[in-house]
């Protein structure tokens, strides 16, 4: 879905 | 209760049903092992400026908005926890848990481990630390990769309360063993703090209620409920006496 922001565009999170 | 609700389809309406609990997780790990307080709550504060601005992106379109941080909250202050009943489970359980699920020798090394978590073991000071001991049994043995998300742990949580109310021994274990096994080693660290309710994150409840607003641990402390608390000040730029006018 085009319309849903994707979470991981807002949190950048180095894996740990 | 059922314990399979956790695996039908997440909403897609919740910011929760779209944040990885690895995220979470990896965050908590952060602001545990960081030693300075501005650290730990600058790694809070970008977890939860991240939800916030998710929250806005995924809502915009949306009137009354019920979407809130507590989802994560929740998980974050389980020693506040109202909505959910108790889990029943205690750390001997856990490791007797753990020990069936692994396949793990009776009398080996590591379910001695598990067993006896209070007794001062190794050289990494976590005797007592059954979260902690747990994790380093567990890295070699569980999934590289966490599937789920913060909706669904809450969703299995939900599922371990109510069959544990229910007194049904046995889908409390299997409600339990859904959660872990869909986990990595750091989430189930994480997991069992949660439900031991007890974090360690070296940083007080007030800390993270006036990160997470100015005026949130004075609505905690008249209201006694987290939901209320995420969902009334959810907007920092709302303060007290504004919602004040729709409590009363």
């Amino acid at each position: 879905d085009a319309d849903v922001p994707r979470w991981d565009a807002f949190f950048k999170c180095n894996k740990l | 209760m059922a314990s399979s609700s956790a695996s039908q389809p997440p909403s897609k309406k919740t910011v929760a049903s779209h944040v990885p609990f690895a995220d979470l997780c990896s965050t908590l790990e952060r602001i545990q092992t960081c030693k300075s307080r501005p650290e730990k709550t600058k790694y809070f504060k970008d977890f939860l400026d991240s939800w916030r601005k998710f929250h806005d992106a995924l809502h915009q379109k949306e009137k009354d908005v019920t979407d809130s941080f507590y989802p994560a909250m929740r998980l974050i202050l389980p020693q506040l926890e109202r909505e959910r009943m108790a889990y029943g489970i205690k750390e001997t359980m856990l490791a007797k848990l753990y020990i069936e699920l692994l396949n793990l020798p009776k009398d080996g090394k590591d379910a001695a481990k598990l067993l006896h978590y209070r007794a001062p073991a190794g050289s990494r000071g976590d005797a007592g630390d059954f979260a902690m001991i747990a994790y380093f049994v567990l890295k070699p043995r569980s999934p590289k990769r966490g599937r789920l998300t913060i909706e669904q742990v809450n969703e299995h949580l939900d599922a371990i309360a109510n069959n544990n109310a229910a007194k049904n021994k046995g889908l409390l274990k299997k409600s339990l063993l859904q959660l872990i096994t869909q986990s990595t080693a750091l989430e189930q660290k994480w997991l069992i703090r949660m439900i031991i309710k007890d974090l360690k994150l070296g940083i007080s409840q007030q800390t993270i209620f006036s990160i997470f607003h100015p005026d949130a641990a004075e609505l905690h402390n008249v209201t006694t409920d987290l939901e209320k608390v995420c969902r009334q000040l959810h907007d920092p730029s709302v303060s007290l006496s504004d919602v004040s006018i729709t409590l009363f």
